[in-house]
């Protein structure tokens, strides 16, 4: 139940944090069309999870508060979702 | 606007941000 609720909150900030983006990047909307795939692709455990809200609520917060870096919270963002996707290639740990 | 292009590019950090996000779409779009 809590991991719904999670998912809901996560949502919902990851919605605003697009929104708000999206119009500071007018001249680069494949960016956030960039995002929206990173988001797509990354796994349900970690989109909702603690650490996601955390991430996006620090980003949001910050990218409202710092206008003139929206593009580095996007790229922050990204970065956190690629490395939890769910097509990740495993590792190879057997010889 | 051009003004909050220009606003962007006044941040070394965010033009950094910037080109990194459009080389990755670039990569992405050249892999297919």
């Amino acid at each position: 139940k809590e991991t719904h609720v999670l998912q809901a909150e996560n949502q919902k900030l990851f919605t605003e944090f697009v929104e708000y983006c999206s119009a500071h990047t007018e001249d680069c909307p494949e960016v956030m069309k960039f995002l929206h795939a990173k988001h797509a692709k990354a796994s349900p455990e970690f989109l909702a999870s603690v650490e996601f809200r955390n991430t996006l609520g620090r980003c949001l917060t910050r990218a409202q508060a710092r206008r003139t870096k929206t593009f580095v919270y996007i790229n922050e963002l990204c970065t956190v979702l690629k490395q939890h996707s769910a097509k990740r290639r495993p590792t190879v740990t057997a010889v | 606007s051009q003004m909050a292009e220009d606003d962007d590019d006044d941040d070394p950090e965010n033009r950094i941000a910037k080109k990194m996000l459009l080389a990755q779409i670039k990569a992405n779009y050249s892999s297919g």
